[in-house]
């Protein structure tokens, strides 16, 4: 589960 | 050799990247590699002090800082990979190279290594996506207008088991 939401949560850099 | 006890992973590479260094000091490298095959959360903690010390204002110290990057990518295996590969750490390579963020600040030489280590793991881990997918967004913005030629030792393709020397 925890590691379901760090990838929910990574994101790339808005540019 | 040195003594490694009571070492961690921040003093490991305080010492790799220490501007009075005259060279890279693979001795220091080394052995920050080392500790984080040795730690339960080696590559989650090296990767956040990593990120610091490339975006250092003295060139030297993010170039070696880069070095140790490269290093562990060649040494620390897939848990290492997956870190880097993740957002959270490519951001804080994304933020040097831009102008949006320091890239107006930090030195050609840093920005050039950055992009030349991103392109060849794009090359070398093609399981990494969203290593791909930051550098496209580089290439995009225009921030990488051609891919670097990256020397084939600067890859992580492992060399070839049965390579004949003597035909």
């Amino acid at each position: 589960l925890g590691e379901e939401s760090e990838e929910r949560d990574d994101h790339l850099l808005p540019m | 050799m040195a003594e490694a006890e009571g070492e961690s992973l921040e003093s490991w590479l305080n010492k790799a990247t220490n501007p009075s260094n005259r060279q890279e000091d693979w001795e220091y490298i080394i052995g920050f590699c080392d500790q984080i095959n040795k730690e339960l959360e080696g590559p989650q903690i090296a990767v956040r002090l990593l990120a610091h010390k490339i975006q250092s204002p003295q060139e030297w110290e993010a170039v070696q800082a880069l070095t140790v990057l490269e290093a562990c990518m060649k040494n620390c295996g897939r848990r290492f990979h997956n870190e880097v590969g993740k957002f959270r750490f490519l951001n804080e390579l994304i933020k040097v190279v831009s102008p949006k963020y320091l890239g107006d600040r930090v030195s050609e030489k840093v920005k050039t290594k950055i992009i030349e280590l991103l392109y060849s793991w794009t090359v070398a881990l093609p399981e990494e996506s969203k290593i791909k997918d930051a550098y496209h967004m580089l290439k995009r913005q225009g921030i990488v207008q051609t891919d670097p030629s990256v020397p084939a030792d600067r890859t992580l393709i492992p060399s070839p088991p049965a390579r004949p020397k003597n035909p």
